[in-house]
């Protein structure tokens, strides 16, 4: 089992290699690796080790065989069946999103609350009415959902999703879901990754 | 100095903690947060006691006392004038988010090249052209910038950011900026989010 804190670490890596490999690097260095991210050499094998992944000394990795090896050991390598709920100014920037796809997480159906949006389909994705979650999502197989609704539907949402069996919600609602141990979530705050900014900021020998 | 991993961690303290705060909670055990996070409880209490907060045994911390510890900690106690650069799906979205106000980011300004959109407001925020960029950014005062536009344009609007003596940038888009050392950037993928659900599903005992 690799621990969380490592695992994030690990897509942050797997983030990093896929531009390597859109821009047609074959080999890369721990160090290159590490310095876009402002992590040490030794963390970066130390994490790569884990799951058997050795670099050759004075060559390096292969940048798409560490791919493979990372989308593996986080889980990405298969297809997820995913759904979206809530269709607004986030949703639809999440649905033209490429990342998405990349990683193997497959949006299959939006749900909406907002009749003027409902039995329409986005770059051809079909838009569901909320009411039908129960008689639709069974039929997908769906097993990630997406939360990008208001704070007040969220909860009721959630729960209705645990007792449909999704897996996992990505929940963009600044609300506690507070699902018991059924369901896994991630919450997505997006102040933290300007917290991290203004921590950089803060730390720069620029300031 | 703090470092980086940590750094990340306390921002999720922060978020869970303005959580509690919000709902009225006073205080606070390492345990109720470690579980809310999948932390343990000494990596809680050897993160806050970096930076000399003890909770008392058996009590537990003050959460106010530990949200105002925190923000000075990660810079996010001052104010950060932001300007926002895209006003398309995901802009919108940002403008709307009051999480950003919360920790401390003034949106002062957006920036779009769409003609239909200059010249307009949004929530009282004016919208300028992109071309007046080198005039307006001096007079705001502006310290951060937050990038979503298109891949096309984000690397040479990092470069005019920077000739600017922006402080920071959250980039939305996914291409690398390439900016040297002085700017400190932070690239947002949300991807990477999906990641850590998909790890989680698949390290959970459920599944
Ligand atoms: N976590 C972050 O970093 C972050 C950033 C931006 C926005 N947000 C949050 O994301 C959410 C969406 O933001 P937005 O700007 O897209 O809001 P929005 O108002 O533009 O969109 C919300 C959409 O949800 C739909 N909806 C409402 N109730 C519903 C229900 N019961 N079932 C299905 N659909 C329903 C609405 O019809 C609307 O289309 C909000 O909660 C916002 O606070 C979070
Ligand atoms: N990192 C992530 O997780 C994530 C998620 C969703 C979207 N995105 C990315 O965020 C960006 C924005 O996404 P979106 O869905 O809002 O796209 P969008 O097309 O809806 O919006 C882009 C906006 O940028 C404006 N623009 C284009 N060129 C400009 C320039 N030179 N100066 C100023 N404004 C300019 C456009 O007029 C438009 O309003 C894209 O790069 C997208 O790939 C990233």
């Amino acid at each position: 089992d690799i621990p969380a804190a490592t695992a994030s670490r690990l897509g942050l890596y797997l983030r990093e290699l896929q531009h390597f490999l859109r821009g047609g690097t074959e080999t890369i260095k721990s160090n290159a690796l590490g310095r876009r991210l402002g992590l040490s050499d030794s963390q970066i094998r130390r994490d790569l080790a884990l799951f058997g992944e050795f670099g050759k000394r004075g060559v390096g990795y292969n940048v798409s065989g560490l791919v493979q090896a990372l989308r593996r050991a986080l889980g990405t390598d298969g297809n997820w069946n995913t759904i979206l709920i809530g269709l607004g100014n986030l949703g639809t920037a999440l649905v033209r999103y490429r990342g998405f796809r990349e990683q193997g997480f497959r949006l299959q159906a939006i749900f909406e609350s907002d009749a003027t949006k409902i039995g329409t389909e986005l770059d051809g994705i079909p838009i569901y009415g909320i009411d039908d979650l129960e008689q639709i999502v069974p039929r997908l197989n769906a097993q990630m959902a997406i939360l990008a609704v208001p704070v007040g539907p969220a909860p009721a949402l959630a729960r209705r999703l645990a007792d449909l069996g999704i897996a996992g919600i990505l929940n963009f609602a600044p609300v506690s879901l507070a699902l018991h141990d059924e369901v896994s979530t991630v919450d997505v705050d997006l102040a933290v990754e300007l917290q991290r900014l203004a921590f950089a900021v803060v730390n720069s020998d620029r300031s």
